[in-house]
């Protein structure tokens, strides 16, 4: 595994670990959006199916059921217990997230690699995780006032992506047969949705300000 | 098979 590979999951990690340390310890979910949330566990689960059957390595399969834990117990904080469930800006939160989801669905079924049950599930949860930011980013857009732990959870992920960028790019000049478009693809889509909120994040920090979006 | 490879990403 390469630094860039090791990096990007560390910052993964990370931006999980923030936004349980939040809702755990704080009890509170506001600035989070549920919807991104069900999305990511939703990915999870498509991606994972692969985790009884194919044995990987030890941090592979330990990672990826931090991943499946951790994305579906914030999920059940967020919906069942009653103080987080409280500070849920449910009101601000409302992008349809089906809209995503069935495109997603539909463009998997067209183009995919091969076409297997477990394969249309990964590749639709290659798709599916490029955009499941976007209820997240349009909540953080709405509410305008961001706290740090949510900017450093959104911060985190767009490094995440960023770094997995760099890990493709050493892959690909140090391995060979390494070509993935759908990966790539999906990967260079998701990340360049984070551009905007980076480039406030990073002159906030710069200026040392409250981070703000504009309206 | 190493056009999987990709698949011992996260």
């Amino acid at each position: 595994m390469n630094a860039f590979r090791l990096a990007g999951d560390m910052t993964h990690l990370i931006s999980v670990l923030v936004l349980l340390l939040k809702i755990h310890t704080i009890k509170s979910c506001a600035g989070i959006s549920l919807k991104t949330q069900e999305l990511y566990a939703l990915v999870f689960a498509t991606r994972y199916l692969d985790i009884f059957t194919d044995f990987i390595s030890l941090y592979n399969t330990v990672m990826k059921l931090i991943f499946l834990g951790s994305s579906f117990s914030i999920v059940w904080y967020m919906r069942r217990h009653k103080l987080v469930q409280r500070s849920y800006d449910k009101d601000h939160d409302t992008f349809r997230h089906q809209l995503l989801v069935l495109p997603c669905l539909i463009l998997a079924l067209l183009i995919h690699e091969q076409f297997t049950f477990k394969e249309v599930m990964w590749t639709f949860s290659i798709y599916l995780e490029a955009v499941a930011i976007l209820p997240q980013l349009v909540l953080l857009q709405r509410t305008r006032n961001i706290d740090n732990l949510t900017g450093q959870y959104v911060f985190f992920l767009g490094a995440y992506r960023s770094l997995y960028i760099l890990n493709w790019i050493y892959r690909y000049f140090t391995e060979p047969h390494y070509v993935h478009w759908i990966t790539w693809i999906s990967g260079l889509v998701q990340t360049l949705l984070y551009a905007d909120f980076f480039y406030y994040y990073i002159s906030s920090w710069k200026n040392n300000v409250k981070l703000t979006l504009p309206a | 098979d190493t056009d999987r490879n990709v698949k011992d990403e996260l």
